[in-house]
């Protein structure tokens, strides 16, 4: 575990903490995209199939645990709560997300580090998690204005994969053999992603106004 | 038989 890590996976947390917050307490999850979510919950639902087999540390299975269940939460909290349900911007949210899952299943089909099982599943959840956040981004695009916590949200959620490529570089050059070309480009890939949403971000954080 | 490709990370 290095510093660049340990902030990825704090940073990850807050943006899932921020979304319970804004949920739970408001009882909204306007401007929040759906089908990202159920992309998250597939995403993590398919990494940490190796819960039970394969033990790292406390701080591992707990943290799996974390984001298992807060993504599985969230989603039935906008799926099922009504009066979540109410705020959820069911017309807007329309990117066709299941056309995501199919290409990332076979492209982890036929890239991947080893032809198991688990670690095609867990390569999928890499490719997944890499184009997961797009239905959001679209959904951010159509709603004019959003309101900080969702817009703290996005900025979270785009900042741990950054870090994550902060301690991936650290880890290549202090552990020999650390070699993940899959792990780094799609981490780069969905960083990539968020660089529009950055830009923005930052303009209107320095501007002091909400994220437009 | 080969150790399972260690995935520490989150």
């Amino acid at each position: 575990m290095n510093i660049f890590r340990l902030a990825g996976d704090m940073t990850h947390l807050a943006s899932v903490l921020v979304l319970l917050l804004k949920i739970h307490t408001i009882k909204s999850c306007a401007g929040v995209s759906l089908r990202t979510q159920e992309l998250y919950a597939i995403v993590f639902a398919t990494r940490y199939l190796d819960i039970f087999t394969s033990f790292v540390s406390v701080y591992n299975t707990f943290m799996k645990l974390v984001f298992l269940g807060s993504s599985f939460s969230i989603v039935w909290y906008m799926r099922y709560h009504k009066a979540v349900h109410r705020t959820y911007d069911r017309e807007q949210d329309t990117f066709r997300h299941w056309f995501l899952v199919l290409p990332c299943l076979v492209l982890a089909l036929l890239i991947h580090e080893k032809f198991t099982f688990l670690e095609v599943l867990w390569t999928f959840s890499l490719y997944l998690e890499a184009v997961a956040i797009l239905p959001q981004l679209v959904l951010l695009q159509r709603t004019r204005n959003i309101d900080n916590l969702t817009g703290q949200y996005i900025f979270l959620l785009g900042g741990y994969r950054g870090l994550y490529i902060l301690n991936w570089i650290y880890r290549y050059f202090t552990e020999p053999h650390f070699v993940h070309w899959i792990t780094w480009i799609a981490g780069l890939v969905q960083t990539l992603l968020y660089a529009d949403f950055f830009y923005y971000y930052f303009l209107r954080f320095i501007g002091g106004r909400g994220v437009e | 038989e080969e150790a399972e490709i260690g995935h520490d990370e989150l």
